[in-house]
């Protein structure tokens, strides 16, 4: 039955006569894919009707692809349709007293899914979702956050997670984030290629303190882990008719850097972004190695320079440009084109006096905390202006501090000059996620890497050259294999290292991991499939995003929408149908488009005619708007003017 | 480590072994002209057989000098040097390293192969033994092919024999081992009495080998080789012999 009433004595229920009955995170990992499922069963204990709430935050990159809602026996069914469509057929059957959406969080790396609906007293609801992502490494490692907020006791909270790497494990940490009340809880058990992370606190356990009713479980339940690395060209793993290459080499030299950073000194820097980004900068600044060259440019409506050319990062001269960077006091206008394209000529101007080492890497690093406001301030023109000045082999990482900078640009401008690009908070951790960000960058062990496979034999391959390799990292390239033809994949990557070119040969046998993962009853037979697909599907959203032209845009939409639909996700292009069995009670949930402006987080809406006392404390329709709200993000600005022309401290 | 050396002119092949100790470092091409340096350094079995401890070659170090490359192989990697730089592979990866016209080629668990601005190849070959053996130890062998690219003035156990000595064999008769005739062999100026034996050559079965037929000289090569086998023992991997 959905609840058993075996009970564990302990009362859970909070004033409100909610309780939470379980609250369940299961998930397996299946070579970097993740199957994540998170189940509540929650009780209206009170006489009168009352709103339950499933609220889970869901990592940005993750993709939902079922939820199901058990209402006293009453099973809501999902299914993913084409956004539009499934507007019109949530029109048709809006369920009362109901709301489902995904909405932009507060948080950066995530977005919140939410399920509400009114239900009498004594009813029970059992709430379940599943999303998958692929876990990227980042820093020597595959980090797996999962988001625990239950918001209140549950008489079983238990976290799950298995791991199954055909590459074989090398370790498996799970650190203290929940915070040290929960020292020694989790167990860990790992073999050479499995591990499964377990913990389970009691409701004794999870309160603040010995006579609370209030949850201490409440941030992210962090597994971090890592596998073995023997061949250096990588793990090439095939299953169902998709391979995977996973490329992360390890005991190579650094390649030297010329590096460029370009940061934002306008009067929005003032105050503590500032001071985060000058104690960032210290230790950057030190970390430099003394073969790599660099330089600051810092600009707000003027653009200065600590050095007109690269200099050779020794002791003296970093510390030089650390007393440098201290001394800047943050005012006036934002000149981001001036700045880019000062940055771009000093790095040709030393590639043509020949200072550059031929083996070395080139790199700008641009921290902005908001848009143009002096110079060019049309944000394609600027984009243009960088592609035809920057020379091909220099790369732009840039980093966006704060919700008032157009990340949408930042990343375009990054992924079109082969970098990347992150969001950073405004806050007490900018110095930390700036440096955790440059530490992404700071090691180049490779440049023009080239993975090719004999023609023929794969099909629709993700991209197989990059620019560089980031110690740290890890390259992955996926396609189909044509299995019924090709008993072994071969693959060859050619690379240049710090003082030579490599090339390195991988076989891999088509059945080679048939043995291994026939036995493994978790392990997710359709992992590389989805690996390809989601990684294929960033890559179109990434080419979407730089599409020059119209119809080249409405292609690559409609491929995306191809395999969302294929793969049963919800993307920027499908939406989840919530619907009982009948079809006449139905709910939305799609994904945010990203905010150009506004820093809260998005607000669930729900039907008018529902305007009574149900309506939930955090989604208030706008008194003006009669029409029906559907469930997605905030009014957006688009009623505004699309470029307001503010100076930067309004 | 046993020696072949292969003597086009006298179509012979002449072999000796050599008993160091573990950790010495043998040189076996030195050729400062054309600034080529091949040096092995010995590694010992895991424990004595019959009181004597076995040795083999543990590491074998190129390099040449005119490129400024360095190359070491061990039994667990292969690293190509140059100055400050250095990049590596291990016997678990089948691939290539090319700098400055020097190709490192890896087979996967099977051997490397040195080619020189595509004009010479030395060849080392990996044998793996099984890991928990109680006496054998993973040891690497070397192949150095027959050619005039060295200059007249190559020496080392290996090196000196590219300048072809004269060597004459005679009088074959039957040994103390019935099995294994004895005859005589004039080099250098010296008369050497020399057994029939049969070494292994790897480099087309790397587990059995094929049997190659030589004369073998006695007292680790004494009189067929310059000088004694410890004038050979070279301080460090990357040292040329002083004065050959």
């Amino acid at each position: 039955s959905t609840l058993n009433d075996e009970d564990s004595g302990e009362s859970v229920e909070g004033d409100d006569k909610i309780s939470i009955y379980s609250y369940k995170v299961r998930s397996t990992i299946t070579s970097r894919l993740v199957n994540t499922m998170i189940q509540s069963k929650v009780e209206n204990k009170a006489k009168h009707s009352q709103n339950l709430v499933f609220d889970v935050q869901i990592p940005k990159g993750a993709f939902i692809h079922n939820f199901t809602m058990n209402i006293n026996g009453i099973t809501f069914t999902s299914s993913i349709r084409e956004r539009s469509a499934a507007r019109q057929q949530y029109a048709q059957a809006r369920a009362k007293g109901k709301a489902a959406g995904i909405v932009r969080s507060s948080a950066l790396d995530t977005e919140n899914f939410k399920a509400e609906l009114n239900v009498p007293g004594g009813m029970k609801v059992q709430f379940e979702i599943h999303y998958q992502e692929a876990i990227r490494r980042k820093l020597g490692s595959y980090e797996y956050i999962i988001p625990l907020q239950p918001g209140r006791l549950a008489k079983h909270l238990e976290v799950d997670v298995r791991i199954i790497e055909p590459q074989g494990l090398r370790y498996v940490h799970v650190p203290n984030s929940l915070g040290d009340h929960f020292a020694g809880i989790t167990t860990i058990s790992k073999g050479e290629k499995k591990a499964h992370v377990s913990f389970k606190p009691t409701v004794a356990q999870q309160r603040k303190c010995p006579t609370c009713s209030a949850t201490a479980v409440d941030g992210n339940f962090v597994v971090m882990y890592d596998v073995q690395r023997e061949p250096k060209a990588g793990e090439l793993e095939i299953f169902n008719g998709y391979f995977i290459h996973y490329f992360a080499p390890e005991n190579l030299d650094p390649l030297p850097k010329n590096i460029l950073f370009v940061i934002d000194v306008s009067g929005s820097m003032w105050g503590l972004k500032m001071k985060q980004t000058v104690e960032a900068m210290k230790t950057i600044l030190g970390d430099l190695r003394p073969e790599d060259q660099f330089s600051i440019v810092d600009f707000n409506h003027n653009v200065r320079s600590w050095r007109d050319d690269l200099v050779a990062a020794t002791p003296s001269q970093t510390e030089d440009a650390k007393k440098y960077i201290q001394e800047i006091h943050p005012t006036g206008g934002t000149n981001i084109n001036e700045a880019l394209l000062r940055a771009i000529f000093i790095l040709k101007e030393a590639s043509n006096l020949k200072m550059l080492d031929p083996n070395s890497v080139s790199m700008i690093v641009l921290v902005s905390d908001g848009d143009p406001t002096v110079g060019e301030l049309k944000l394609t023109t600027i984009q243009k202006n960088v592609k035809q000045n920057i020379p091909e082999d220099v790369s732009l990482f840039s980093l966006g501090i704060g919700f008032d900078v157009d990340y949408d640009f930042l990343e375009r401008l990054a992924h079109e000059n082969h970098g990347m690009a992150q969001r950073i908070f405004g806050s007490q951790e900018t110095s930390s996620q700036m440096k955790k960000f440059y530490n992404q960058v700071s090691t180049p062990l490779l440049k023009k890497v080239e993975i090719n496979y004999p023609q023929g034999s794969v099909s629709d391959v993700t991209q197989n050259s990059f620019h560089n390799y980031f110690g740290g990292s890890e390259i992955v390239v996926a396609g189909k294999v044509d299995s019924n033809n090709v008993q072994h994949l071969q693959s060859l990557i050619t690379a240049t290292a710090a003082n030579a070119e490599i090339v390195l040969e991988t076989l891999a046998d088509v059945e080679g991991l048939d043995e291994f993962l026939k036995k493994e009853e978790h392990a997710d037979p359709k992992f590389t499939e989805k690996l390809w697909a989601y990684l294929t599907i960033n890559q179109l959203m990434a080419e979407r995003n730089l599409a020059p032209t119209a119809a080249l845009k409405r292609n690559i939409t409609r491929s995306i929408l191809q395999m969302s639909l294929d793969h049963h996700i919800v993307t920027p292009f499908t939406a989840m149908l919530i619907e009982n069995p009948e079809g006449d009670e139905r709910m939305l949930a799609d994904s945010p488009k990203d905010q150009k402006r506004g820093c809260c987080s998005g607000t669930l809406s729900v039907a008018p005619n529902n305007l009574d006392k149900s309506i939930p404390s955090w989604a208030k329709p706008t008194p003006t708007s009669e029409r029906l709200l559907s469930a997605r993000q905030a009014p957006t600005m688009s009623a505004i003017k699309q470029h307001i022309n503010t100076v930067d401290n309004d | 480590p046993h020696f072949i050396i292969y003597l086009q002119k006298s179509q012979e092949n002449i072999c000796f072994n050599i008993d160091s100790e573990p950790g010495d470092i043998l040189n076996l091409v030195s050729d400062p002209e054309s600034g080529v340096l091949v040096n092995g350094q010995l590694i010992g079995a895991k424990k004595r057989e019959d009181k004597k401890l076995a040795t083999y070659f543990g590491k074998i170090g190129f390099y040449f000098k005119h490129k400024g490359l360095k190359v070491e192989i061990s039994t667990e990697t292969i690293t190509l040097k140059d100055g400050s730089y250095s990049t590596g592979l291990s016997w678990s990866d089948t691939g290539s390293i090319i700098r400055k016209r020097l190709l490192v080629s890896v087979k996967k668990d099977s051997s490397v192969t040195i080619t020189v601005d595509t004009e010479i190849s030395f060849l080392v070959l990996l044998h793996r033994v099984w890991k928990n053996h109680p006496v054998n130890v993973d040891f690497l062998g070397i192949y150095i092919p027959p050619t005039n690219w060295f200059s007249s003035s190559a020496h080392g156990l290996i090196g000196q024999f590219m300048s072809e000595p004269e060597v004459r064999i005679y009088n074959e008769r039957p040994g103390r081992d019935p099995k294994k005739p004895e005859a005589t062999m004039e080099v250098k100026g010296h008369k050497l009495t020399v057994t029939s034996g049969l070494q292994k050559d790897y480099r087309t079965d790397q587990v059995f080998g094929t049997n190659v037929h030589c004369w073998f000289v006695h007292n680790s090569g004494k009189g067929f080789i310059d000088g004694h086998y410890k004038d050979y023992i070279v301080p460090h991997l990357y040292r040329f012999l002083r004065n050959p």
